[in-house]
């Protein structure tokens, strides 16, 4: 998987 | 989103309720470190002032605002308005062996390295420590009042759902977050000892004390 960059979590 | 998500953040919201809730009924903040809420304003403020730039969802936002503004507002409780109940000389970590470390680790580890980057993970590496000035206290004393282990259960077990929730969108979507993940799975760490005296005991309707 790829690091997700948009930081959606709390 | 996903369940395991919506409960740990939900847990996350319940805690600081029950926080306040012992704050304003008891009029006291007895046994509450200042150190960790200082830590939580910390987070917050590096983590959450992307809803500025950055816009996710009406939830994600009020969220943010929310965990700001409650986590100041329990500062302010503590250091005005309930000040004579606070005892700083129980609550003596040294707050920079946390800060120190966690500034290098983020300068070292980060997604990409410009300072809201930096910040974003400078705030991980400290949420995921910031409760032990207050475990640490908890220590010293030997006991807590029932609320107060309600309000560190709480705490707990919302990192702890994060932990499904990972497992949950590396299948899903494909993606993970190491950063997160791995300073998700030391904060949980941290509340092991405590989970186990609060599920054996407080649960059970005993007082919460550690062994001496």
């Amino acid at each position: 998987g790829s690091p997700p960059s948009s930081h959606d979590e709390l | 989103m996903n369940l395991f998500r919506l409960l740990g953040d939900l847990s996350h919201l319940a805690s600081i309720l029950v926080l306040l809730h012992k704050i304003q009924t008891s009029r006291s903040c007895r046994g509450i470190s200042f150190k960790t809420q200082a830590l939580y304003v910390a987070v917050f403020v590096a983590r959450y002032l992307d809803l500025f730039w950055r816009y996710i969802s009406l939830y994600n936002s009020a969220m943010k605002v929310f965990f700001i503004g409650s986590s100041c507002y329990i500062l302010y409780l503590m250091k005005y308005r309930y000040r004579p109940t606070n005892d700083p000389s129980i609550d003596t970590f040294r707050i920079e062996y946390l800060l120190v470390p966690c500034a290098i680790l983020s300068l070292i580890f980060n997604y990409n390295f410009m300072p809201t980057e930096i910040l974003w993970s400078f705030s991980i590496f400290l949420e995921s420590v910031a409760i032990l000035p207050q475990l640490f206290m908890l220590q010293r004393t030997g006991e807590a009042e029932a609320i107060t282990t309600h309000y560190l259960a709480a705490l707990g077990i919302y990192r702890a759902l994060y932990i499904p929730n990972w497992i949950y969108r590396y299948f899903t979507e494909g993606v993970i977050d190491p950063i997160a993940v791995t300073a998700g799975i030391v904060q949980t760490g941290l509340y092991l000892d405590f989970f186990y005296v609060y599920f054996t005991k407080v649960l059970q309707g005993q007082k919460f004390e550690l062994p001496a």
